[in-house]
């Protein structure tokens, strides 16, 4: 199992349609401060379900929709597509546990009347819900609020937090 | 609660003393409870000595002590291991030997699971097997640059931006 | 009290926008109170927009955020001179057109004042006048490196540091 | 006026006496992580006066002693002199009123019996104290406390800081 590509459309700084192709071993992502890369990973953890919106650096899911920069218009709703590879290979199970080659997860966040946000989730084209998701990707090991995902300033946060809440990291482990 | 508590920073433990020793050659780390008997009345410290100097948490510098949170990132992924990690910018203050250490442990890591790392250092640029390139041509929408390999990678983590 | 801080924020606040666009050319910065009829009820918002994107502090980048406050650090200085100062890595999440844009008005302001700078970057580095290296060599014991010229340093900036 | 020269001696990581000349203009400091960069920082709040120890990194002025590191013999004392150029260049007024070409600001701690820290100032090699060194720096504008001096991690404290909190560091400048 491994992750394919990342396709958003109007997710943050990424307006439009962009496909984020990605390949098995060691990527590296760079480019200038403020080009969008940490916008990458706040994507990843937005399919993967963070436990607060706080930690996609929003002050609410608004913020996730394209807002048009300076002079651009701002978009009403916005996607991000996981597309995990989950081949039987070498005749073992598939890890995450759908009859399907490829399994696409899919979050969109649409504008509704009065500011309030539709959330609704997609598994395969088909809906599903934050649950579904959320139990699919723990039996594969590929949890949206452990370490596997190291935000940027996470290394430094965990290098002066106090011992008590260095406890607390190792007891949402257990 | 207290038993799975104990159960799993034993293992955390171990994993974290190995990865130190392999960040930091010479150098040794240890997690310990602060109250052990009632471990939800203490903390958790991370103790690390890095290679020829005294001991204590509260004396090493910037980058040592990322060095320690780093191997402590890696002791809890060994815990439960994922199919993919995600890493945005873990080497920001590590001089070079050091960056070089990291970038090399997760080349080592990715030959069993897929790692994407967002980085700005040369040497971690250098170190992997396919890169891709994030700009915003100055209107503020971000998008990928195509045909963006090695060398023009490498290029970035030496040249001023501006080019890209 | 109230008319101090005013005052303060009035002359801090001119200087943080002059010099957050010189930092971010094409963008705009500006200090503003919260409250401004009971200061001492709120906060003092740093709001910056980089050149051809939207407003607002949160939606910053690392680096967008850096060179915010090192604007911010630069107008509290220009409201109280000192003759000399001390930067420790401030570069570290910058990349490297922003760390020259940063490096250059260090450079620019040693004309009037001593500026002692500790960095790992290789801008930085050919910016500066005088270079200093600093190493422990595996003992603990940090020494100043004798004739450590521009040359020796920008190479640092460049190899695994092991070299030192 | 501009600072000399930093003369240490068995400060934090630096064994036995060190001196490091210094120039006008703009010098950069470089070499590997844990080499004793911060600590030059720390040397020279030190002397200036910071607000508390807390602010050298240390847990108590003890452990800025020298302590021998893996397998040296730890130091009972350390030493810290900033020596500054004071001339009345261009026929203007000395920057640090003291009728010398040449000003040395001195801090001495020593480990004293049961542990506890004798702390000393000496002015130009006469005894001196706090006060003096704080009224003299103050006059000149070089505060140990101010944003002349930014420490590692202080540009990232800043920006992430709340309102109130640097509404509060706008005060202290006032
Ligand atoms: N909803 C949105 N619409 C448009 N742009 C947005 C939106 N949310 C965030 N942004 C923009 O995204 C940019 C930040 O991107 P990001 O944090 O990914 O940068 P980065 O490449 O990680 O930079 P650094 O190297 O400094 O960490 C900001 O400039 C911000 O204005
Ligand atoms: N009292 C002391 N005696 C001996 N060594 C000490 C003492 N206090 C601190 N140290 C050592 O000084 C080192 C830290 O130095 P410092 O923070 O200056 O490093 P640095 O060069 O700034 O590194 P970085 O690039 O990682 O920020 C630590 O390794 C620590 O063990
Ligand atoms: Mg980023
Ligand atoms: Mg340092």
């Amino acid at each position: 199992m491994h992750l394919v590509a990342l396709e958003l459309e109007n997710f943050k700084s990424f307006k439009g349609e962009v496909t984020i192709p990605l390949s098995e071993g060691f990527t590296a992502v760079t480019g200038p401060n403020g080009s969008g890369k940490s916008n990458i990973g706040d994507a990843i953890q937005f399919v993967l379900g963070p436990k607060s919106s706080k930690s996609l650096r929003a002050q609410n899911l608004k913020q996730l929709i394209y807002n048009g920069g300076e002079k651009g218009r701002a978009a009403k709703f916005c996607k991000a597509t996981l597309v995990f590879s989950n081949s039987s290979r070498n005749g073992g199970r598939r890890r995450l546990k759908l009859d399907a080659d490829e399994v696409r997860l899919t979050r969109t966040i649409k504008l509704g009347r009065k500011d309030n946000i539709n959330s609704a989730y997609h598994l395969n084209e088909r809906p599903s819900s934050a649950t579904e998701f959320r139990r699919l990707l723990t039996e594969a090991g590929a949890r949206g609020d452990g370490y596997n995902i190291v935000l940027q300033g996470d290394v430094t946060q965990l290098a002066i937090m106090s011992g008590r809440a260095r406890r607390r990291v190792l007891e949402d482990v257990a | 609660r207290k038993e799975r508590l104990t159960a799993v920073l034993e293992i955390v433990s171990d994993n974290f003393t190995r990865t130190y020793a392999h960040l930091q050659p010479g150098g040794h780390g240890e997690l310990k409870l602060e109250n052990p008997k009632k471990p939800f009345e203490g903390g958790l410290e991370m103790w690390a000595r890095p290679p020829g100097k005294a001991s204590g948490l509260n004396l090493l510098s910037g980058g040592e002590k990322s060095m320690a949170a780093l191997a402590l990132i890696f002791a809890i992924q060994d815990y439960e291991p994922s199919p993919f990690y995600y890493f945005d910018e873990v080497d920001q203050n590590l001089d070079t030997f050091n960056a070089e250490a990291t970038a090399s442990l997760c080349k080592l890591r990715a030959q069993s699971a897929q790692f994407i790392m967002v980085t700005l250092r040369k040497v971690s640029l250098e170190m992997a097997d396919h890169h891709i390139g994030i700009t915003h041509a100055g209107d503020g929408c971000s998008r990928m640059i195509t045909d963006f390999g090695r060398e023009a990678a490498i290029e970035v983590g030496d040249a001023a931006y501006v080019e890209l």
